[in-house]
């Protein structure tokens, strides 16, 4: 199930530490 | 554009927050275009017999693009567009992108049809509409093309957006939609729950406050607002079932973000 999420997961991840 | 807030009455904050929010239209529109002639392109050089070596290097994605295969690269780039809205959303930073996630499986079918019918009731044109791409589209070319399930979902669309026609539902309330979609205190086992039942409650108000400030004169125009989500609910749904039998036959284009809310919403 995690693996189906990556994408989603990765967008809503992204920049998150800039 | 909506009508003014009457002199002394102020739009509220948030309605006003909301509408800061929204993505420029041309911006996304343009970024859309590009995309899409871009893997028309690919396909194109593929197609060309001069390029045998790019099709043996491309042979993992040998996708024949349809004109349905087309609309759900449209819809899988819309999605992207959502995703980065609810990311601008000041509530929506505030939660865990678990729970980010749990709102977005739940909601992103009925903000893409919210997205589509947003767009049309712009157009402002029965016998046509007009694509994310800026492209129009006659829509009894479009029933001629559509089976029946899917002439069904467009005609039901036209209906939701004669519906809303009438009322001539403006985009602010346009935008507080979105997040009452966004927010859903429906959404079980999240981690933050009371602040999307928090969020949700906010919205309410202020969209209450918004129509009976610029709407005096129609009262229960909140009502009659969010009485289209059960249809638009509706439709979404039937969208999905959709989405996930043509996937299952295989003319789904395969590795977007669109099968990957398709299948999170069915594991």
């Amino acid at each position: 199930k995690k693996k189906d999420n990556a994408l989603l997961r990765y967008l809503l991840d992204k920049d998150d530490n800039v | 554009s909506p009508p003014l807030a009457p002199p002394g009455l102020m739009v509220p904050a948030l309605v006003l927050e909301f509408v800061r929010c929204e993505q420029d239209e041309l911006l996304v529109q343009s970024k859309i275009s590009a995309h899409l002639a871009h893997l028309k392109q690919e396909q194109n050089s593929r197609s060309t017999p001069d390029n045998q070596e790019q099709n043996t290097r491309h042979a993992a994605k040998p996708e024949r693009l349809t004109t349905f295969g087309l609309m759900c690269h449209m819809a899988d780039q819309t999605l992207f567009s959502i995703v980065e809205w609810a990311r601008s959303c000041i509530f929506f930073k505030e939660l865990k992108v678990g729970d980010q996630m749990k709102l977005l499986h739940n909601c992103w079918s009925e903000l893409l049809v919210l997205d589509y019918i947003a767009r049309q009731l712009q157009h402002g044109k029965e016998d046509s509409v007009l694509l994310i791409t800026g492209q129009e589209v006659e829509l009894a070319s479009l029933l001629a093309q559509a089976g029946v399930t899917l002439s069904g979902m467009i005609q039901m669309g036209q209906e939701l957006v004669h519906h809303l026609q009438e009322f001539q539902l403006d985009r602010r309330e346009t935008a507080c939609l979105k997040h009452l979609i966004l927010f859903n205190p429906d959404v079980k086992l999240l981690e933050n729950q009371p602040h999307v039942e928090s969020v949700y409650e906010q919205v309410n108000e202020a969209l209450l406050e918004y129509t009976l400030c610029v709407y005096p004169q129609f009262p229960d125009r909140f009502n009659q607002i969010l009485l289209r989500l059960p249809e638009l609910r509706v439709l979404s749904a039937q969208a999905e079932d959709y989405l996930c039998y043509k996937h299952l036959s295989g003319e789904v284009p395969s590795n977007n973000l669109l099968i990957e809310m398709l299948h999170a919403k069915r594991t």
